[in-house]
Protein backbone atom coordinates (compact mmCIF):
# COMPACT_ATOMS: atom_id res chain seq x y z
CA UNK A 1 0.00 0.00 0.00
CA UNK A 2 1.26 3.50 -0.79
CA UNK A 3 0.11 6.82 0.70
CA UNK A 4 -2.32 7.71 -2.72
CA UNK A 5 -3.76 4.43 -2.33
CA UNK A 6 -4.25 5.33 1.60
CA UNK A 7 -5.31 8.62 0.90
CA UNK A 8 -7.39 7.76 -1.83
CA UNK A 9 -9.28 5.27 0.43
CA UNK A 10 -9.61 7.53 3.42
CA UNK A 11 -10.99 10.17 1.06
CA UNK A 12 -13.77 7.68 -0.32
CA UNK A 13 -14.47 7.18 3.52
CA UNK A 14 -15.01 10.71 3.96
CA UNK A 15 -17.11 11.14 1.37
CA UNK A 16 -19.36 8.55 2.39
CA UNK A 17 -19.35 9.29 6.10
CA UNK A 18 -20.05 13.22 5.90
CA UNK A 19 -23.02 12.22 3.11
CA UNK A 20 -24.87 9.84 5.61
CA UNK A 21 -23.71 12.38 8.55
CA UNK A 22 -25.51 15.52 6.20
CA UNK A 23 -28.70 13.25 6.23
CA UNK A 24 -28.18 12.68 9.59
CA UNK A 25 -28.02 15.90 11.40
CA UNK A 26 -29.93 17.20 9.48
CA UNK A 27 -33.00 14.78 9.12
CA UNK A 28 -33.43 15.75 5.29
CA UNK A 29 -31.98 14.34 2.44
CA UNK A 30 -32.87 17.69 0.27
CA UNK A 31 -30.35 17.86 -3.05
CA UNK A 32 -29.37 14.30 -2.49
CA UNK A 33 -30.07 12.18 -5.54
CA UNK A 34 -31.77 9.05 -3.98
CA UNK A 35 -30.90 7.46 -7.37
CA UNK A 36 -27.47 8.32 -7.65
CA UNK A 37 -26.96 6.77 -3.55
CA UNK A 38 -28.86 3.87 -5.23
CA UNK A 39 -26.16 2.97 -8.07
CA UNK A 40 -23.14 3.67 -5.27
CA UNK A 41 -25.01 0.77 -3.40
CA UNK A 42 -25.10 -1.45 -6.34
CA UNK A 43 -21.86 -0.56 -7.24
CA UNK A 44 -20.42 -2.19 -3.42
CA UNK A 45 -22.78 -4.62 -3.72
CA UNK A 46 -21.48 -6.39 -7.40
CA UNK A 47 -18.07 -5.42 -6.63
CA UNK A 48 -17.55 -6.70 -2.80
CA UNK A 49 -19.00 -9.98 -3.92
CA UNK A 50 -15.21 -11.59 -3.31
CA UNK A 51 -15.56 -10.70 0.22
CA UNK A 52 -17.05 -14.27 -0.12
CA UNK A 53 -14.62 -15.70 -1.88
CA UNK A 54 -11.28 -14.22 -1.21
CA UNK A 55 -9.44 -12.66 1.85
CA UNK A 56 -6.80 -9.72 1.26
CA UNK A 57 -6.63 -8.50 4.75
CA UNK A 58 -8.20 -7.15 7.98
CA UNK A 59 -7.82 -3.53 6.39
CA UNK A 60 -9.37 -4.19 3.00
CA UNK A 61 -12.48 -6.80 4.49
CA UNK A 62 -13.58 -3.88 7.01
CA UNK A 63 -13.40 -1.08 4.72
CA UNK A 64 -15.74 -2.98 2.27
CA UNK A 65 -17.94 -4.01 5.32
CA UNK A 66 -17.76 -0.12 5.95
CA UNK A 67 -18.32 0.97 2.75
CA UNK A 68 -21.49 -1.52 2.02
CA UNK A 69 -22.97 -0.79 5.43
CA UNK A 70 -23.19 3.08 4.83
CA UNK A 71 -24.40 3.46 1.34
CA UNK A 72 -27.35 1.32 2.71
CA UNK A 73 -27.90 2.91 5.50
CA UNK A 74 -27.72 6.47 2.99
CA UNK A 75 -30.16 4.75 1.01
CA UNK A 76 -32.66 3.58 3.81
CA UNK A 77 -32.48 6.77 5.39
CA UNK A 78 -33.42 8.68 1.85
CA UNK A 79 -35.97 6.38 1.09
CA UNK A 80 -37.51 5.45 4.24
CA UNK A 81 -36.57 7.43 7.56
CA UNK A 82 -36.51 10.79 5.97
CA UNK A 83 -38.63 10.01 2.66
CA UNK A 84 -40.92 13.34 3.22
CA UNK A 85 -37.69 15.35 2.43
CA UNK A 86 -36.68 13.77 -0.51
CA UNK A 87 -36.84 15.70 -3.35
CA UNK A 88 -38.00 13.41 -6.20
CA UNK A 89 -39.15 15.78 -8.98
CA UNK A 90 -35.16 17.03 -9.59
CA UNK A 91 -33.99 13.78 -9.24
CA UNK A 92 -35.11 12.54 -12.91
CA UNK A 93 -32.05 10.85 -14.47
CA UNK A 94 -33.18 7.80 -16.05
CA UNK A 95 -30.35 5.10 -14.73
CA UNK A 96 -31.37 3.00 -17.03
CA UNK A 97 -29.61 4.52 -19.80
CA UNK A 98 -26.50 3.97 -17.27
CA UNK A 99 -27.08 0.76 -16.31
CA UNK A 100 -28.10 -1.58 -19.50
CA UNK A 101 -24.75 -0.15 -21.48
CA UNK A 102 -22.57 -0.26 -18.70
CA UNK A 103 -24.07 -3.93 -18.19
CA UNK A 104 -23.78 -5.11 -21.97
CA UNK A 105 -20.02 -3.41 -21.85
CA UNK A 106 -19.17 -5.34 -18.24
CA UNK A 107 -19.94 -8.71 -20.78
CA UNK A 108 -17.91 -7.48 -23.84
CA UNK A 109 -14.77 -6.05 -21.77
CA UNK A 110 -13.79 -7.92 -18.94
CA UNK A 111 -10.98 -10.17 -17.66
CA UNK A 112 -12.86 -13.14 -17.04
CA UNK A 113 -15.99 -14.42 -18.17
CA UNK A 114 -16.93 -15.68 -15.30
CA UNK A 115 -20.16 -14.24 -12.96
CA UNK A 116 -18.14 -12.76 -10.15
CA UNK A 117 -15.62 -10.91 -12.99
CA UNK A 118 -18.02 -9.94 -14.80
CA UNK A 119 -19.79 -8.34 -11.56
CA UNK A 120 -16.74 -6.67 -10.66
CA UNK A 121 -16.47 -5.71 -13.95
CA UNK A 122 -19.46 -4.25 -13.99
CA UNK A 123 -19.17 -2.09 -10.68
CA UNK A 124 -15.95 -0.49 -11.86
CA UNK A 125 -17.94 0.84 -14.91
CA UNK A 126 -20.87 1.59 -13.33
CA UNK A 127 -19.27 3.67 -10.57
CA UNK A 128 -17.53 5.52 -13.11
CA UNK A 129 -20.72 7.00 -14.15
CA UNK A 130 -22.79 6.80 -10.88
CA UNK A 131 -22.24 10.55 -9.95
CA UNK A 132 -24.04 11.60 -12.76
CA UNK A 133 -27.40 11.83 -11.21
CA UNK A 134 -26.36 13.61 -8.52
CA UNK A 135 -24.60 16.05 -10.71
CA UNK A 136 -28.24 16.32 -12.99
CA UNK A 137 -29.90 16.97 -9.96
CA UNK A 138 -27.61 19.50 -9.11
CA UNK A 139 -27.80 21.25 -12.71
CA UNK A 140 -31.61 21.11 -12.26
CA UNK A 141 -32.09 23.14 -9.26
CA UNK A 142 -28.78 25.00 -10.17
CA UNK A 143 -27.71 24.53 -6.84
CA UNK A 144 -25.94 23.12 -4.09
CA UNK A 145 -25.28 22.95 -0.36
CA UNK A 146 -22.01 23.50 0.48
CA UNK A 147 -21.58 20.18 2.59
CA UNK A 148 -23.00 18.69 -0.36
CA UNK A 149 -19.70 20.16 -2.14
CA UNK A 150 -17.58 18.36 0.17
CA UNK A 151 -18.88 15.54 -0.46
CA UNK A 152 -18.87 15.50 -3.84
CA UNK A 153 -15.21 16.77 -3.51
CA UNK A 154 -14.27 13.85 -1.63
CA UNK A 155 -15.51 11.55 -3.50
CA UNK A 156 -14.12 12.95 -7.42
CA UNK A 157 -10.60 13.31 -5.05
CA UNK A 158 -10.66 9.38 -3.94
CA UNK A 159 -10.65 8.20 -7.72
CA UNK A 160 -7.86 11.02 -8.73
CA UNK A 161 -5.47 9.63 -5.76
CA UNK A 162 -5.67 6.37 -6.97
CA UNK A 163 -4.97 7.14 -10.34
CA UNK A 164 -1.94 8.31 -9.26
CA UNK A 165 -2.04 4.82 -7.00
CA UNK A 166 -2.37 3.42 -10.41
CA UNK A 167 0.69 4.81 -11.78
CA UNK A 168 2.88 3.98 -8.98
CA UNK A 169 1.90 0.63 -8.69
CA UNK A 170 2.77 0.54 -12.56
CA UNK A 171 6.38 1.88 -12.12
CA UNK A 172 6.99 0.10 -8.39
CA UNK A 173 4.97 -3.36 -8.56
CA UNK A 174 4.90 -3.84 -12.24
CA UNK A 175 1.05 -4.46 -12.04
CA UNK A 176 -1.28 -2.56 -14.31
CA UNK A 177 -5.05 -2.89 -14.74
CA UNK A 178 -6.50 -0.54 -17.88
CA UNK A 179 -10.25 -1.37 -17.31
CA UNK A 180 -9.34 0.07 -13.72
CA UNK A 181 -7.32 2.82 -15.09
CA UNK A 182 -9.50 3.64 -17.92
CA UNK A 183 -12.84 3.82 -16.24
CA UNK A 184 -10.89 5.95 -13.31
CA UNK A 185 -10.01 8.25 -15.68
CA UNK A 186 -13.22 8.82 -17.13
CA UNK A 187 -14.65 9.15 -13.61
CA UNK A 188 -12.22 12.03 -13.04
CA UNK A 189 -12.60 13.57 -15.96
CA UNK A 190 -16.70 13.79 -15.20
CA UNK A 191 -15.82 16.07 -11.90
CA UNK A 192 -13.54 18.42 -13.66
CA UNK A 193 -15.97 20.96 -13.82
CA UNK A 194 -17.46 20.32 -10.37
CA UNK A 195 -13.67 20.44 -9.11
CA UNK A 196 -13.32 23.91 -10.99
CA UNK A 197 -16.31 25.23 -9.25
CA UNK A 198 -15.94 24.19 -5.98
CA UNK A 199 -12.40 25.73 -5.87
CA UNK A 200 -13.44 28.91 -7.26
CA UNK A 201 -16.49 29.32 -5.07
CA UNK A 202 -16.73 26.65 -2.42
CA UNK A 203 -12.92 27.23 -0.92
CA UNK A 204 -13.69 30.74 -1.35
CA UNK A 205 -16.56 30.79 0.96
CA UNK A 206 -18.97 31.00 -1.55
CA UNK A 207 -21.99 28.82 -1.81
CA UNK A 208 -22.24 26.64 -5.02
CA UNK A 209 -24.94 28.37 -7.72
CA UNK A 210 -25.16 27.91 -11.61
CA UNK A 211 -26.07 30.83 -13.63
CA UNK A 212 -29.56 30.42 -14.74
CA UNK B 1 -6.93 -13.13 -15.38
CA UNK B 2 -8.44 -11.30 -12.61
CA UNK B 3 -8.25 -7.76 -12.54
CA UNK B 4 -6.03 -8.51 -9.29
CA UNK B 5 -5.46 -4.66 -8.70
CA UNK B 6 -9.50 -4.27 -7.90
CA UNK B 7 -10.00 -7.11 -5.48
CA UNK B 8 -7.24 -5.77 -2.86
CA UNK B 9 -8.13 -2.19 -3.71
CA UNK B 10 -11.35 -0.39 -2.55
Amino acid sequence: MNIFWLTGDLSHLAAIVILLLKIWKTRSCAGISGKGQLLFALVFTTRYLDLLTSFISLYNTSMKLIYIACSYATVYLIYMKFKATYDGNHDTFRVEFLVVPVGGLSFLINHDFSPLEILCTFSIYLESVAILPQLFMISKTGEAETITTHYLFFLGLYRALYLVNSIWRFYFEGCFDLIAVVAGVVQTILYCDFFYLYITKVLKGKKLSLPA
Amino acid sequence: KKSVLTHDEL
